[in-house]
Parts: structure tokens; C-alpha cells; sequence
């Protein structure tokens, strides 16, 4: 048995599975599991599907755990669940969402990168797919989107962190999520990825420093988003479009959902600044969580409220 | 496999000034392991930007002394990788 899951926690995967079990099988009304693909080293690829309409309702994409030493960001997912499931009919706008919204959650996108990360190597960045003449292995998943896919020189290479792979949606994790996204496209009305660290709320674009005909759409939504995350302890998170708030960067998932038609796509880098960095304690995780979910249920009021 | 361990591996904060200083940054990066944590990458290092990067703790006395000498002011935000990452599991099993 896996043993017991923690909110509290840094969950292994298998306790990450089991709990997904769980979920579906305390709420079936409310949760149902979807198995969207698998990975490279054919680990399953699990969406939870969050709310109690159907398919037709509006819904919101929400992955984490992209990259594998960024442990918090599965540890917001599993909350972001246990959250909707436990204040459905308890709070008013959580109430609200899921009578009228799906959240679709893939708690953990990069699984076989998850696992490395808590077996052998707990600096472990990209997925676990070997690479055609290199020793190095590993993909870089956030960069292996088809958008602007290989305009940066710096991602060709099999040994660097930021590798893009051989091609676009080359790796099994980038297809069946992209495949998942397209085939839900009419209902996804917003896109969120969840990363660390660095404490930012960013939006489109990363491949360019031209500005997305909603700029201010976003801008406005992400300086909510992140005033409101500061209401609970006052952490400050700074937004802004990717290109000019962090560095430019091509293949990014939160580019391509935005290019293939989703207008509001954000990625938030989760605590901290830097004193912990991707190593933040369990100690940490309940209120780093607590705060990020106030700006999640803002942008989900939102994208409700404001999308057709 | 045995897991990877990070006795004594170091992370270091420093603040980027100009485009000379990425530039040593990125010769260093080039000669050393050098773990990028933010950016994500040796190629986003810019100026009046704040880089964390880890080296072990062999390579970190000759980036210490490299910076050093060439007076770039630096943090070391975490002395001993292996310890923080045990220490990350401070929440008792429920």
C-alpha cells in the first residue's frame, strides 16, 4: 500500500494515484477520472474532471507538475481538488463554479520526471524519454509545444535543461494533453499551468514581446489575481506577460493553448523567492496553497462571467 | 541505482548588473556544472537580473573566487543542498 496521503504533504506518485481513486470513489456525482494517455515509461496520464455538469458546461484546464523538482505545484492541484469537492455546497462561489463549470486538473503532467525526482535524482527537471544520438535523456516539457517551437537556438540540445525535443509534441505527456485540449476546445475557456519558483502570475506571450490583442484583458485579471492571493498573508507576486516579466521562451504550453484559441491562459510560479527555492517545506505547502486558491477561484469567476 | 545525493552542494544568489557580468556567468556555466534555477537556462542570463544557479561543492570554491575577482556580490541562499532537502519533509505523517 502506498501509504497515507497528506495535504499537507509532498505525496509520491503512487500515493498521488491512489488518491485520485479515492476521490473518484467518495464523490462519484462530482469527480470522475479520465485517463487522457500515458507516458514515455507508460505511466498513466490521470485528468480529474471537477464540477457537477456535463460535458457541455464551461470548463477551466489545469495541469501541474510539469517540471519534476517543482513539488509544490502538484501539492496545489491535489488541494485545489480536495478544496472544490470539500466547499461545494458549503461556500457560495465554490458552489456557484461547479454548478456551472468543469475544472479539469492533471495533477501530475510529467509523472515518469515526478518519480525521478523522489527515487534517484531530486533536481530532476524535464520527462524521462531517451534521446536519438545523446546520452543525455529528457525532454523539456514546456518547451515542446508547437509554437514557435524551435525559434530559440538554445533548446536544440539534448543535454540542456530547456531541451525541446526532436520535434514538436514529440513527447507521449505534451501529445495526450494537447490531444485532450483540442478535442475539449469548445468548452475550455481558460488554460492554467502551475510552476515554481519565483512567486509571478504570468500570461501570453513567451515567444514574443508583442502584446495579445486581450492584453489588457489579462493584465487585469493577473493584477487581481495576484492583489487577491496577497489578502490571505500578503505574499507578494508580481505578473505580467512572460516575454517581459521573466525572459523569452518558444514551445510553452500557456502560448500554444493561447494561439490554438483559449484567450485566457495563466501560469503561476508558486512560492517562494528563492530562500527555499524549489525545495519549499511541507510547512508551507498548506498556506502557499491557501492563497494561490483565492486567485484561482477570482480567475474562475471571471472566465464564468466573462467568457461565452 | 543508488539516488543521486547533494552533500555540501551550494546554490548561490547574484544580482546581474550588466552585460558584462551575465557574460561571466555564462564562461563560468560553460567550464562548470552549473544547475540553473532561475532563469531556467545559462542562455536567459541578462543584466539587472537576479540568477540562482547550484554547483557542487567542488567547482563552488572556483566560482566563489571568480566572483570574487571579478567583485560581483553573491548570497549563498542554500550551504548544503542534501540537508535542505531533507529538511523539506518538516510535516508530521497526519
Amino acid at each position: 500500500k502506498p501509504g497515507r496521503h497528506s495535504y499537507r504533504k509532498y505525496n509520491s506518485w503512487d500515493k498521488i494515484v491512489a488518491w485520485t481513486e479515492k476521490m473518484v470513489n467518495k464523490n462519484p456525482k462530482m469527480v470522475s477520472r479520465i485517463q487522457i494517455g500515458s507516458t514515455v515509461e507508460d505511466n498513466p496520464l490521470y485528468v480529474l474532471q471537477i464540477g457537477k455538469g456535463g460535458e457541455s458546461r464551461k470548463a477551466i484546464f489545469m495541469d501541474c507538475g510539469i517540471h519534476a523538482r517543482e513539488w509544490v505545484s502538484p501539492a496545489f492541484c491535489q488541494w485545489f481538488v480536495y478544496q472544490a469537492i470539500k466547499t461545494y455546497g458549503r461556500k457560495k462561489i465554490m458552489t456557484k463554479l461547479l454548478d456551472r463549470m468543469n475544472f479539469y486538473v492533471l495533477p501530475v503532467f510529467n509523472v515518469d520526471g515526478y518519480i525521478w525526482s523522489w527515487t534517484q535524482n531530486r533536481m530532476w527537471r524535464k520527462n524521462r524519454s531517451k534521446n536519438q544520438n545523446s546520452k543525455c535523456i529528457g525532454t523539456d516539457l514546456n518547451r515542446n509545444f508547437n509554437v514557435s517551437w524551435n525559434s530559440f537556438h538554445n533548446t536544440g540540445n539534448p543535454c540542456q535543461d530547456i531541451y525541446r525535443g526532436p520535434a514538436p509534441e514529440s513527447e507521449k505527456e505534451t501529445k495526450a494533453v494537447t490531444d485532450f485540449i483540442r478535442s475539449h476546445l469548445k468548452t475550455i475557456k481558460a488554460y492554467i499551468t502551475f510552476h515554481s519558483y519565483s512567486q509571478m502570475l504570468l500570461f501570453p506571450y513567451g515567444y514574443t514581446t508583442d502584446k495579445p490583442p486581450n492584453h489588457g484583458d489579462l493584465d487585469k485579471v493577473a493584477k487581481i489575481g495576484t492583489d487577491v492571493l496577497a489578502t490571505r498573508y500578503e505574499t507578494r507576486y508580481i505578473y505580467g506577460p512572460i516575454a517581459s516579466t521573466i525572459y523569452p521562451t518558444s514551445g510553452s504550453s500557456l502560448d500554444w493553448a493561447y494561439d490554438l484559441g483559449i484567450k485566457h491562459t495563466f501560469a503561476f510560479e508558486l512560492r517562494d523567492k528563492g530562500k527555499f527555492g524549489f525545495l519549499l517545506p511541507e510547512s508551507r505547502i498548506k498556506s502557499t496553497c491557501r492563497e494561490t486558491m483565492l486567485a484561482v477561484k477570482f480567475i474562475a469567476k471571471y472566465i464564468l462571467k466573462h467568457t461565452s | 541505482i543508488a539516488p543521486v545525493r547533494f552533500d555540501r552542494e551550494k546554490v548561490f544568489r547574484v544580482k546581474i548588473q550588466d552585460e558584462k557580468e551575465a557574460n561571466i556567468i555564462k564562461d563560468l556555466a560553460k567550464t562548470n556544472e552549473i544547475d540553473f534555477w532561475y532563469p531556467d537556462a545559462m542562455h536567459h542570463v541578462a543584466a539587472q537580473m537576479t540568477v540562482d544557479f547550484r554547483v557542487s561543492e567542488k567547482e563552488s570554491q572556483s566560482i566563489q573566487s571568480a566572483l570574487d575577482q571579478n567583485k560581483m556580490p553573491y548570497q549563498i541562499l542554500i550551504n548544503d543542498l542534501q540537508e535542505e532537502i531533507e529538511k523539506q519533509f518538516d510535516v508530521k505523517e497526519d
